[in-house]
């Protein structure tokens, strides 16, 4: 399974939102993905509409080694997506993780059993702490969506160094080779400022497609639907299948 | 001094936003402020101005008891509002802490030293971890901003068990009296569905005045002022004018 992270420790630029979508979009388009949600909000697990009251294994049960993930992932209702929910118990367990014995690597000795699978996502929690650590240590690369504000820009610099590393003393294989503009206001300057400086930064690995704001994006998780089945005709659900080609071609060769 | 930790685990819902229009407004309305910065990302201290690379002394120091408080308190560009800065440093510190006797009140230690002040603002960084746990023990209020869509609405829960462990074990006079409705966008459903589901759950918590989702709000931050400094005419500044009003009421008895 080609594995990507989708992390930024700025709170709020769209990380949830470009997993479920994308995972959405890929599965229509035939290919067999894989949502993992680290981020103790659960916001991915239910922004897919998964019911958490009848889960039992979840993230935090296989982290700690008390369950393989063939026994925590189910499947979610769109074709193609199947989601390793986050549940309320993943909040404690960074301090749990504190303490065990190689503890940023407690995700990344599981990917094994996820090998069937053709791409997954792993949805961060906003911080660069332990979740955020073993998410990184666990991808082949790394997604950022950074939002088209001045402060997402500001914290740029800190995720670089975390992700520097991790490539150095965990895993060496990690490419930051994806980043995502999201809630691009073309009405707005600063929106284009941003989109400039950060195809200055981190050029190729931009993605041509911004996500545009879309009041439809933000809509569709109160639904528990990705947008392409709760607005398919909406600019947010366009840009997502745009993302989507993207992805296809550059991470899984089509 | 009033203390206030402005909180909430959902990331990009405006809690910085909150603290320094909030602080800029008071000081111009004659309160002498503090901004405790206690994100290792630092967008209060840059979003008040304050150039980084001259600080020696930050809130890292204090909570390691390497500094008092007043060697790290700077004042700001801005009438009546100091700043206790973060910096990078901060972002190692939750490890850090984890080790040492009576984390959790490492900040509440120190406050005695900023009694001078009207009233104080801590704000927290995206998480529930030992940061925000010890804004939590150092305040008397809590300031709960909550974005007026569905993701910021499902992590209350979890905010809440937290303040009332902390109510129960570390601080029992901590109150949520408190809560901010921000970035409404009036022409959505959406944002009156939170807002009312807000109110049934929060009461006379939520204060009257809602934060409109303004652009104002947004490009202020790249120019390092508050919005009332930067385009007091806007929605945005006016927004604050009005939750400065009910903040002055609500927490300073005028
Ligand atoms: N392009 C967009 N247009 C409009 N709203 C959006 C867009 N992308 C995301 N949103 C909304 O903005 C909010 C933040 O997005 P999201 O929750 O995906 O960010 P996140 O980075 O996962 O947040 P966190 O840091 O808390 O995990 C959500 O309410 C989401 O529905
Ligand atoms: N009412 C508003 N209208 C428009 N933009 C806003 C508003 N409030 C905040 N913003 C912008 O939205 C983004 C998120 O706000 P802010 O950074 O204050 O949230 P936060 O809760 O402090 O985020 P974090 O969880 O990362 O600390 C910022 O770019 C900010 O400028
Ligand atoms: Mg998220
Ligand atoms: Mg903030």
């Amino acid at each position: 399974m080609k594995t990507v992270a989708v992390a930024n420790q700025k709170g709020g630029v769209g990380k949830t939102t470009c997993c479920v979508n994308l995972a959405a979009e890929l599965g229509r388009q035939g290919k067999k993905v894989l949502v993992l949600d680290i981020d103790p909000q659960g916001n991915s697990t239910s922004g897919l509409g998964v019911d958490v009251s009848n889960i039992r294994n979840s993230m935090y049960h296989v982290i700690l080694d008390e369950t393989p993930p063939t026994s925590a992932i189910i499947p979610s209702a769109w074709e193609g997506v199947w989601v390793l929910p986050a549940t309320l118990d993943l909040a404690g367990s960074e301090v749990e993780l504190a303490g065990v014995m190689s503890r940023e690597t407690r995700l990344a000795r599981h990917m094994n059993a996820m090998k069937d699978f053709d791409i997954g996502f792993i949805d961060c929690p906003p911080s660069l702490g332990l979740l955020t650590v073993n998410a990184l240590v666990a991808a082949d690369s790394l997604m950022v969506p950074i939002q088209c504000e001045y402060y997402a820009l500001e914290g740029v610099g800190q995720l670089m160094r975390t992700v520097s590393l991790v490539q150095r003393y965990l895993n060496e294989n990690l490419k930051l080779d994806g980043v995502v503009l999201t809630m691009f206001d073309s009405r707005t300057n600063l929106s284009k400022e941003v989109a400039e400086e950060v195809r200055k930064q981190f050029r190729e690995a931009v993605f041509e497609t911004i996500i545009p704001r879309n009041v439809r994006l933000s809509e569709a998780p109160s639904y528990g639907k990705p947008v392409c089945y709760y607005d398919p005709g909406s600019a947010g659900s366009a840009a997502f299948r745009d993302l989507a080609e993207e992805v296809l071609e550059r991470w899984l060769d089509q």
